[in-house]
């Protein structure tokens, strides 16, 4: 009961809220509710991600929130990965291991 | 080499950040950005260049598909030298059958280029006595990258994977905050541990990562960033000055 009567402090942040806030700061909008539903879905599990990415840091870096985050890792790669240059050193990669392993 | 070295603290020697929006061109923007920092260490001069011009006239097709820095380079060899970003506009999408170099003056060119050592201590010492260079990482954290040092491991980010091109803008040193309780207690009688790092330009425009820039952890190859470190040549070679980076 005294537990009960204490006050609980500010409420956390539904993610459908902190969805709403994303949109908003960074202008994002979406075609139709499947869209929106599907971008939600994104959104949460980038942020269970970023939270990993923040455990296994070893670093300073903070991860969370940012322009990216109602995209899937693909759609990421696709939109600002260099697949020319990443498949070019990759070729390069391979080359050097099976002339390693050769030697 | 110096502690640490930072180009932006020099006037006018690195250039607003750029926004490459949905074209893929980080590699051009790269490239733009070292050229532009060492034309403006080696001349006083300041200079922006075009990366339009680097995705219209490229021998590689579409630049807003990717693209390599030192196809960028050969690039500017080619037609002796790049316009002004003033004059040739950024506009967001390659026009690989209206390349326009002909049309406008150059503001700035290059002798050469290299293919620097895979070497971090090598890389610091260049960047610190000559100026930013080039390097290919793998960008798989950035997506969620906010502010802070990323230090990666080979399983959390894959150094073989490259697949972003940024400008190596300088390097230093910062005192941990991280730690417990316990931890914090006992620092004053423990030496206290620094996390040094590279300073990144990207090409995700101001507000993204600490105003345009993120850190890379120095010392543990994080991302891959020594798998290409690449600078533009600049100024006659015998007269080659060492510079002193802020």
């Amino acid at each position: 009961d005294s537990l009960r009567a204490q006050d609980p402090g500010p409420r956390p942040l539904e993610l459908k809220e902190v969805f709403k806030l994303f949109q908003i700061q960074f202008n994002k909008s979406y075609s139709n509710p499947a869209e929106h539903a599907r971008r939600l879905d994104i959104f949460v599990h980038n942020l269970a991600m970023a939270q990993r990415l923040q455990e296994e840091d070893l670093g300073t870096a903070e991860f969370g929130v940012t322009p990216f985050s109602d995209l899937t890792e693909e759609e990421f790669g696709q939109l600002y990965g260099n697949w020319r240059a990443a498949k070019k050193d990759l070729r390069v990669g391979r080359k050097v291991r099976f002339e390693k392993q050769e030697l | 080499i110096p502690p640490s070295c930072d180009w932006r603290k020099a006037p006018n020697i690195i250039s607003p950040v750029k926004y490459q929006g949905k074209c893929n061109c980080c590699w051009a923007i790269a490239a733009a950005g070292n050229i532009e920092a060492l034309w403006n260490i080696r001349f006083k001069q300041s200079v922006e260049v075009s990366v339009q011009e680097l995705l219209d006239c490229g021998r590689c097709g579409d630049g807003c598909l990717g693209g390599y820095v030192w196809d960028a380079f050969i690039t500017v060899l080619n037609y002796s030298g790049l316009a002004s970003e003033k004059d040739y506009r950024f506009r967001g999408r390659a026009n690989i059958h209206r390349c326009l170099a002909p049309f406008y003056k150059k503001v700035a060119w290059i002798q050469d280029y290299v293919m620097l050592p895979r070497n971090e201590h090598t890389m610091a010492r260049y960047v610190a006595t000559q100026g930013p260079i080039t390097v290919l990482i793998n960008q798989m954290l950035l997506q969620h990258y906010r502010q802070g040092i990323i230090r990666a491991t080979p399983s959390t980010c894959d150094p073989w994977l490259v697949n972003h091109y940024v400008l190596l803008v300088g390097f230093g040193k910062e005192e941990e905050k991280k730690g417990s309780e316990k931890d914090l207690s006992q620092s004053n009688h423990l030496p206290r541990h620094s996390t040094p790092y590279w300073i990144l330009k990207n090409s995700w425009g101001a507000h993204w990562g600490e105003q345009g820039y993120f850190r890379l952890h120095q010392g543990s190859n994080t991302c891959g960033i020594t798998r290409s470190p690449l600078t533009a040549c600049i100024g006659d070679p015998a007269e080659k000055q060492q510079v002193s980076c802020p």
